[in-house]
């Protein structure tokens, strides 16, 4: 996980591809 | 960024699943060279992985919306995204360049033929996405398809180390049903149509295979820039 930290990130954020 | 659009129904199918893909669509993006470097091969790499690093950040946005996708257990939606994630970005290119001879259009304002791609020394990447293009393009790819295509392709990412293989296999199993329903109720007179589509998916697999090796030996060159979540999947691979 350490080591995809952006992917993982990204996928936990609740809102979707506004949230940038 | 705004997100949310509506697409004209194009026709009486109502697919809800369909439906939702296409509200999900990312809103395009746009390649913006850099004006300040000179026009080589580093600069329309460096072009190509930008724009790709965006689109990423957009597709992962999109993979949430997929019916049960975020109901997979993080590991899973990673591997998911690990495994298909190539297939995703070549396929909206191959969309978006159906309209386009021979050119693949990475952005509205980003447009290679083959001259440029050998100069970017990705001539044979080139030719292989332009065979999915010339396929899709000789089908009458529609915009319904394509969405639905592309939410297959992360559904049957083939990772070895999926948890929970049962929730993936949901998730494919929805997504190919509606792929089936739309076909049944928009082609019926062409009952093979859902099945051809789905056997498009090896050449897509095999030239973004080709595409994440060209990427990688770009990447162990050292001389392309390229930004955090792109080399994140990168390595996946």
């Amino acid at each position: 996980k350490e080591k995809h930290k952006i992917l993982h990130r990204l996928l936990q954020n609740s809102t979707s591809p506004v949230d940038l | 960024l705004p997100h949310k659009k509506t697409y004209p129904c194009r026709t009486n199918v109502e697919n809800k699943v369909v439906s939702h893909l296409l509200e999900a669509e990312p809103e395009k993006v746009y390649a913006m060279p850099d004006p300040a470097l000179p026009d080589d091969d580093i600069k329309a790499l460096t072009t190509l992985c930008d724009l790709a690093d965006r689109e990423l950040v957009l597709n992962i946005g999109w993979a949430k919306h997929l019916p049960g996708f975020s109901s997979l257990r993080l590991a899973d939606q990673m591997r998911l995204l690990q495994g298909a994630w190539m297939e995703v970005l070549l396929l909206r290119v191959v969309f978006r360049s159906l309209g386009a001879q021979d050119r693949l259009v990475f952005a509205e304002d980003y447009v290679m033929d083959a001259a440029q791609a050998r100069l970017a020394g990705l001539p044979d990447l080139h030719a292989g996405v332009l065979q999915l293009v010339r396929k899709y393009r000789a089908m009458g790819l529609e915009m319904e398809e394509f969405v639905t295509l592309k939410a297959i392709a992360l559904a049957n990412a083939d990772s070895m180390h999926i948890e929970d293989a049962e929730a993936v296999q949901k998730l494919q199993d929805c997504v190919h049903e509606a792929l089936q329903d739309y076909e049944r109720a928009r082609h019926p007179g062409d009952p093979r149509r859902a099945g051809r589509l789905i056997m498009t998916l090896p050449l897509l697999r095999q030239t973004a295979t080709m595409a994440v090796r060209s990427f990688c030996s770009i990447r162990q060159d050292g001389r392309v820039p390229m930004h955090k979540l792109f080399l994140e999947l990168l390595e996946a691979n």
